[in-house]
């Protein structure tokens, strides 16, 4: 019903000959409640309508005898812009190349991280997934259950409570695994624990990761820039990775993750198989969020 | 907005960010504001107090639940837990579970997920932590082990049951169906049950919150929401939408890890934190 809306607000725009101020700025209106009903944090959106706007007024689509196609295009592009623009891939240096992945809880990272270990042992790596969860009940039995369907190693030290230390000596053990890429899933945490930030601060300054992915729910809302931008400020994250796309929400959170941390997004998670892992295109993403 | 100060437009721009930001919608927020506007003039000088009362006071009463709310009283009281993945469905079980046997019931918790890496081992730990029973098997089937627990608790007089299941997108029709079928399994066992079915919802979820509950309760009639991770810094106001909409009020909420983070709702708290 919603994209019923935008649609109308394009088509109305796209159908005027002259527009008016008044014309553009119920436009933008709409596409600010679009936006918002899309999950993009109302700040997002603000600085998003203004810029939006201030080119809708500019003399280059006012001179235009189609002013509303080019605002439409406008706003698709200022969208795709946000959002990343391309595509953007894993930069996996050193050997091993470590990957470390954090975020709040539930959001998906031990899936994900057996999913990335999947699809770079397709690409020719020798991955070896890493259980640094040592809080959560039978996390570690989570991460060894998916690495023997994957038939990919595990390391893990039951009752070891020193993810440092489990990871650096995982590092170490790798050549043993024949492993050139490491994969570190981390306990879910929230932004505003202390004790649990500083763990990932810790690993990080230990690891050295070449890669440093924060995994978030695309179902976020609002919250989405007080997490990344907390998690952004404690560690320097590399990537984004956008789970449960295989739902319906709108993923507004991905806009406003991008802007706050300035970070790419990587993949998305579409779905709980450890085959479901696609590269993250901002175009359709862009659609996606207008509805 | 302190004082006494004229209501202006802006201020209420303002009040309207604050409403979306805590995840209650456009919607509910205009209506929010419509309703401010309807008792207070703009541009008129105004007690900010008296503002905020009435905000806290029309927020409050949203998510009022109707009394006369009698639980428990059958034998065993079935729980059902459903939710999107993710969202807290097994450790909240733990923390019911937690809840119920301190106040002396006998608990049997049903580990309905039959999918998911380590599910049962999960559920099991928290078995263990509450001194709850725990019902598995070495079926796929979750109706299968709902089935045999059911009958097992009928038998031998225990007080609770909760039915743990596998997180679903309410857009994975073959898992709505699965969640029908369980559902019509309970039935079977016990025609009154499931008493309460309960709803995660994860407080950093936006608005497709409205929609898992509009769909999950197309599949089985949701009673309550058990709003978890209210420790973070998301209001979980799309709680405040479910409730308005649906008719669907947040019972528990979860603030944290452990076995004993749980509180029984308080809208006039609640709200209360809203606004700071
Ligand atoms: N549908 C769907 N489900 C997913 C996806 N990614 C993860 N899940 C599910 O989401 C739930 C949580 O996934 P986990 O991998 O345990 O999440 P986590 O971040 O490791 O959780 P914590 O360690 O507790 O913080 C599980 O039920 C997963 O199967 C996805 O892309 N799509
Ligand atoms: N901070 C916080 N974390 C919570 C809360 N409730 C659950 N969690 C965490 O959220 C993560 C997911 O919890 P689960 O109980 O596995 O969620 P679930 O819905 O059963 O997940 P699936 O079965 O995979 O769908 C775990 O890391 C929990 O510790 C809460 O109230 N506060
Ligand atoms: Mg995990
Ligand atoms: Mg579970």
């Amino acid at each position: 019903q919603l994209s019923q809306n935008l649609e109308h607000v394009f088509k109305r725009l796209r159908g005027h000959g002259k527009l008016s101020e008044d014309n553009i700025s119920e436009a933008m209106r709409e596409v600010r409640r679009a936006l918002l009903e899309a999950d993009v944090n109302y700040k997002v959106v603000r600085t998003f309508i203004n810029s939006v706007k201030e080119q809708a007024l500019g003399s280059e689509v006012l001179r235009s005898i189609t002013p509303g196609q080019q605002i439409v295009g406008i706003i698709h592009k200022e969208l795709i812009d946000l959002l990343g623009g391309s595509t953007a891939e894993l930069e996996l240096s050193g050997n091993p190349a470590i990957i470390l992945l954090v975020g709040l809880q539930g959001s998906g990272k031990t899936t994900t991280s057996a999913k990335l270990a999947r699809s770079l042992r397709k690409q020719g790596r020798q991955p070896l997934l890493v259980a640094c969860d040592v809080y959560r009940p039978a996390a570690i039995t989570q991460l060894q259950v998916l690495g023997k369907q994957l038939d990919i190693p595990v390391y893990a030290e039951e009752g070891n409570r020193d993810v440092v230390q489990i990871a650096q000596a995982a590092i170490r053990e790798s050549a043993r695994y024949a492993a050139n890429v490491v994969i570190v899933d981390t306990a879910g945490r929230l932004h505003i624990d202390a004790d649990m930030m500083d763990e990932v601060k810790n690993l990080q300054k230990a690891l050295k990761p070449a890669e440093t992915l924060f995994v978030a729910d695309a179902m976020t809302g609002q919250d989405a820039v007080n997490a990344a931008g907390t998690f952004a400020e404690a560690v320097t994250l590399s990537g984004v990775v956008l789970t449960k796309m295989d739902g319906d929400a709108r993923g507004g959170a991905a806009l406003s993750v991008r802007e706050v941390t300035g970070t790419p997004i990587k993949y998305i998670g579409v779905g709980e198989h450890l085959d479901k892992l696609e590269i993250f295109h901002p175009d359709r993403m862009a659609g996606r969020i207008l509805g | 907005f302190t004082g006494s100060v004229p209501l202006t437009e802006q201020m209420l721009e303002e009040i309207e960010e604050t409403l979306i930001s805590a995840d209650i919608g456009v919607d509910l927020s205009l209506e929010i504001i419509e309703n401010l506007r309807k008792n207070f003039p703009l541009n008129q000088v105004v007690d900010m107090a008296t503002v905020v009362a009435f905000l806290r006071a029309d927020l409050s009463q949203r998510m009022t639940s109707k009394p006369g709310e009698a639980e428990g009283h059958e034998k065993p009281y079935v729980i059902l837990v459903v939710g999107v993945n993710g969202t807290g469905k097994t450790t909240s079980i733990g923390k019911l579970a937690h809840h119920y046997s301190k106040a002396g019931k006998k608990v049997l918790l049903v580990a309905g997920d039959t999918f998911r890496a380590a599910a049962i081992e999960q559920l099991a730990i928290w078995s263990e932590r509450s001194g709850a029973e725990l019902m598995q098997k070495e079926a796929t089937d979750p109706s299968a082990v709902v089935f045999d627990a059911l009958q097992s608790a009928k038998q031998r007089g225990l007080d609770v049951v909760i039915i743990d299941t596998a997180g679903r997108l309410h857009t994975q029709k073959n898992l709505m169906v699965e969640l029908d079928k369980i559902q019509r399994v309970i039935k079977k066992v016990i025609p009154s049950a499931p008493h309460e079915t309960v709803l995660t919802i994860d407080a950093t979820t936006g608005q497709n919150g409205l929609i898992q509950a509009r769909q999950f309760s197309q599949v089985t009639p949701v009673d309550h929401l058990f709003l978890t991770k209210l420790d973070g810094t998301a209001k979980g106001g799309i709680a405040i939408a479910i409730h308005h909409n649906l008719d669907i009020p947040v019972k528990y909420i979860g603030l944290g890890e452990q076995i004993e983070d749980i509180q029984n709702f308080d809208p006039v708290s609640y709200v209360e934190a809203l606004f700071q």
